[in-house]
């Protein structure tokens, strides 16, 4: 799940994400 | 001693709110009724105004490597990039609201993506009517308003996309909600045991029965009489999800038949598989 969902995973590792 | 605990439940989530969401009901609903003493939103009704309006509203698009390209693609194809950059803004919105919910970060982490990967759109929707009314919804944080003719008239199947969340707002905002009552409800959307793929479905049950008494108090005591509306916003969680269903699938459509037409790769990996 955490392979498919990358982003998803990222943003509730770290809030800033800024990239997106 | 319990009552107490959900007020305090629920003061917290409103005071969230208010942190991950920039565009509140209270400030949305002032706008669109003229209340705020700012200028009035920009009235985008037909292509010649959608392009004025580009000027004139500060609209968010998503970094493209070839601005040249992108003026290119058709207006549809514009617009439609640009409530995509909107979903996404959304939904590390809700990320972030979702983070704050007591108990919701010590859950298994499949499971925190799995409830935001079938919450956040209904989520969205929940939250889109604040920005709606019968004629139309504010775009770019309440600079502009969008009416609901000019999306009709849009080419197929864009035209299709937003018609279903205006026939759902209409609805939704007669039930007067607030935003602390928003806060709370969005809250237990979040928070369903029902979503496939749970691993731990019981955390996530007994994090939403506290949820549920919560709101069930939250709406008896801001709205004395209306006895009939915990009953009433529970039935609307089976209308958010066939909206999301058809959404999703016109998404999917969108994406075989407009070539020309990026999907997000966050929004991607939320629709994947979803239903």
């Amino acid at each position: 799940l955490k392979e498919k969902h990358k982003i998803l995973h990222r943003l509730l590792q770290n809030s800033s994400c800024s990239d997106l | 001693p319990e009552s107490a605990d959900l007020r305090v439940l629920a003061k917290h989530l409103y005071d969230s709110y208010f942190k991950s969401f920039p565009l509140t009901k209270a400030k949305a609903r002032a706008i669109l009724t003229g209340k705020t003493g700012d200028k009035a939103p920009f009235v985008i009704h037909d292509m010649n105004s959608l392009k004025a309006g580009e000027h004139y509203i500060s609209f968010k698009q998503p970094p493209v490597p070839d601005q040249g390209q992108q003026q290119n693609k058709d207006m549809e194809i514009r617009l439609f990039q640009s409530c995509q950059f909107r979903s996404v803004e959304a939904v590390r919105e809700i990320t972030e609201f979702a983070k704050s919910i007591p108990g919701f970060v010590n859950l298994d982490l499949n499971d925190q993506v799995t409830l935001l990967k079938y919450g956040v759109h209904e989520v969205i929707f929940s939250m889109l009517a604040s920005v709606m009314n019968k004629d139309g919804t504010l775009v770019s944080c309440g600079q502009g308003f969008m009416t609901r003719e000019f999306l009709k008239s849009l080419r197929k199947p864009f035209c299709e996309l937003m018609e279903p969340k205006f026939d759902f707002s209409v609805k939704f905002n007669a039930l007067e909600l607030d935003d602390s009552d928003l806060a709370v409800f969005i809250s237990v959307i979040i928070l369903s045991g029902d979503r496939p793929g749970l691993v731990n479905v019981k955390p996530i049950e007994d994090l939403q029965d506290n949820m549920l008494q919560a709101l069930e108090l939250q709406l008896k005591m801001n709205h004395p009489d209306s006895p009939q509306l915990f009953a009433k916003l529970l039935q609307k969680m089976t209308d958010l999800r066939q909206i999301v269903t058809e959404h999703v699938q016109l998404l999917q459509l969108l994406k075989k038949t407009e070539l020309d037409m990026d999907i997000h790769p966050l929004l991607q990996e939320i629709i994947k598989d979803l239903y």
